[in-house]
């Protein structure tokens, strides 16, 4: 891809938040 | 079925098979839901951000799905 290892690392970073979101969510609608 | 209006589930079906590495702008949202309009686009992105459905990647106009690989 064209992506910069800063911009992959954003995106993996953004990714992570993103799914502890998720976790988050599902857990609090148990 | 998901919990998700009908407009947030057609943006996150159209995310989720975005295949760039970037993920999908809101203009190709756009282009693809030309009978939706952007405010309500926008709405239906921050709602799946908030729910952790999509995040952001290069910058606040491209998204990807945590459900794809």
């Amino acid at each position: 891809s064209g992506l910069t290892e800063e911009q992959k690392r954003r995106i993996e970073e953004n990714r992570q938040k993103a799914l502890a979101r998720r976790a988050e969510r599902l857990a609090a609608q148990q | 079925v998901n919990g998700l209006t009908a407009h947030q589930s057609q943006v996150l079906n159209l995310i989720k098979n975005c295949p760039d590495a970037e993920g999908m702008s809101l203009q190709e949202l756009k282009f693809q839901l030309h009978n939706i309009s952007m405010a309500t686009i926008k709405q239906a992105v921050e709602f799946l951000s908030s729910e952790g459905h999509i995040y952001s990647t290069v910058d606040d106009d491209h998204y990807k799905s945590t459900d794809a690989e």
